[in-house]
């Protein structure tokens, strides 16, 4: 899903507090929210509305939340004038069989206390993609393909803007240009690269809504097929056939009956 | 079945090879196989020809696709398997090379196994690694851990990889399966993928097979 270009200002329209059947989605994308943050910078749930689709042994959760992040009470860091800030968030939450899944986050400061809260963020507040996640994008170190606990995430979440930001686009250069490295990759030309680039970074967010739709533990990201197609990928590396009724084999007998 | 197995641990596996640009999957699942009933069986690790199935078995269609049941038939039907340092691989097809005398190892038969992932793990702790065929949903960008697709982007019916169990466990009270790949070890964890065991996931229990030796 696409990341907003600027951060939203709460509407107009009336906020309750979340519905019996909204409210553990609802705490599952709080508590996914506050992952990996200090104790005293966790944010509170707020109001939340949204609605539920139901998609076979599951259901879908469109939310909007408000959540509250705590005051400063470090004065060392504290900005001035000292104030409690909203965020509004949008949240995907895929409940299937009791489990959560937190398909998508995205998510705005909002000052409460100042109407027209849009032209304030565009006046100098970060984006959110860029105030989440481990860290900004300018502050991501220079991507190395051999690490295997490498994340993409930021990176990843600016992906669907169109065009991709600046930044972004020499970002992920860098990283197509260590795939070439590592992968010893040679293209016949530079319009050859310059499409190979442009199916990488498609890759790169298909890997990613990838990994959101994984409930192992499997990391998903740049392999050596990443500059591929996904044509052809499956026409040269899979196995059509397979598909095909084979030729029918006796039953093997079970280990107890062996 | 016991509650872990590896049969990389006990000298019945292969190093993990490379099909290269070709989509040969069902010679190297079919041959891992083979190469683990021969040991099981003989007591002898052999590496064995892919390249000689690409090239001789006429129902498959070498780097166009094959299925691992009509491979077992050809192995038979040849006369048994060359070593890979006597039919080494190529990628792609060729005119078939097989020498009767140069055949290392033979099959008698071939069974399809239960669908039932409880007794897979059973029969391959006691009987050796086991042809299988999945989904590769996600696999293009598979780095490391236990993949667990939601089932309707995976699903049973669309099998398009054929690969190779060879254990099974539990990392974290997470089940997986063990699966040799056939993509380099330069893909996933050293050419190895780790899927969720017992929830069928990707049908991976949809297309056990196993060569016998007697």
């Amino acid at each position: 899903a696409a990341a907003p270009a600027q951060p939203r200002a709460a509407s107009a329209q009336a906020w309750v507090p979340p519905s019996p059947e909204l409210r553990a989605p609802a705490l599952f994308a709080l508590e996914m929210f506050n992952r990996g943050r200090a104790a005293g910078t966790r944010v509170v749930l707020g109001a939340v509305r949204g609605r539920v689709h139901r998609v076979g042994q599951g259901s879908l959760y469109s939310l909007e939340a408000t959540l509250m992040e705590p005051p400063c009470n470090d004065p060392t860091v504290c900005q001035l004038p000292v104030s409690k800030k909203t965020l509004l968030c949008s949240f995907e939450v895929l409940d299937e069989l009791g489990k959560h899944v937190l398909l998508r986050k995205d998510c705005g400061l909002v000052d409460t206390k100042v109407p027209g809260a849009e032209r304030a963020q565009a006046a100098g507040e970060p984006k959110s993609a860029f105030t989440q996640g481990s860290g900004t994008i300018s502050s991501l170190s220079q991507p190395r393909l051999d690490n295997r606990n490498e994340t993409f995430s930021p990176v990843f979440s600016l992906l669907n803007e169109d065009p991709l930001p600046q930044d972004l686009a020499v970002k992920m250069a860098s990283i197509f240009r260590n795939f070439v490295i590592t992968y010893n990759r040679t293209y016949e030309s530079k319009e050859e690269a310059q499409w190979r680039l442009s199916v990488f970074v498609h890759n790169m967010v298909r890997a990613q809504k990838i990994q959101a739709l994984d409930r192992g533990t499997a990391q998903y990201g740049v392999t050596k097929f990443s500059d591929l197609t996904e044509e052809e990928f499956r026409t040269t590396y899979l196995n059509p056939l397979l598909r095909e009724p084979g030729k029918k084999m006796k039953q093997a007998k079970s280990v107890g009956d062996l | 079945a016991p509650p872990e197995w590896d049969w990389r641990s006990k000298g019945a596996v292969t190093k993990v090879k490379d099909q290269g640009m070709c989509g040969s999957c069902w010679a190297f699942s079919v041959t891992g196989n083979v190469e683990g009933q021969w040991f099981l069986n003989q007591g002898t690790l052999l590496s064995l020809s892919e390249q000689e199935l690409l090239d001789c078995d006429k129902i498959d269609k070498a780097c166009m696709g094959g299925l691992p049941s009509s491979a077992y038939s050809a192995i038979k039907n040849l006369g048994g398997l060359e070593t890979e340092d006597d039919y080494s691989y190529r990628g792609h097809m060729q005119a078939c090379n097989f020498s009767p005398e140069k055949a290392k190892v033979y099959i008698n038969d071939s069974v399809e196994l239960s669908q039932n992932e409880q007794k897979l793990a059973a029969w391959l702790a006691k009987r050796g690694p086991i042809s299988v065929a999945i989904n590769a949903f996600g696999m293009q960008f598979y780095r490391h851990g236990i993949s667990r697709p939601l089932r309707p982007l995976c699903s049973p019916w669309l099998i398009d990889h054929a690969v190779l169990l060879v254990g099974y466990g539990n990392r974290s009270d997470v089940p997986f399966w063990a699966i040799k790949n056939s993509w380099g070890t330069d893909w996933g964890e050293k050419g190895y993928y780790y899927l969720h065991r017992g929830s069928g996931a990707c049908g991976v229990n949809t297309m056990a097979s196993s060569a016998v030796v007697d």
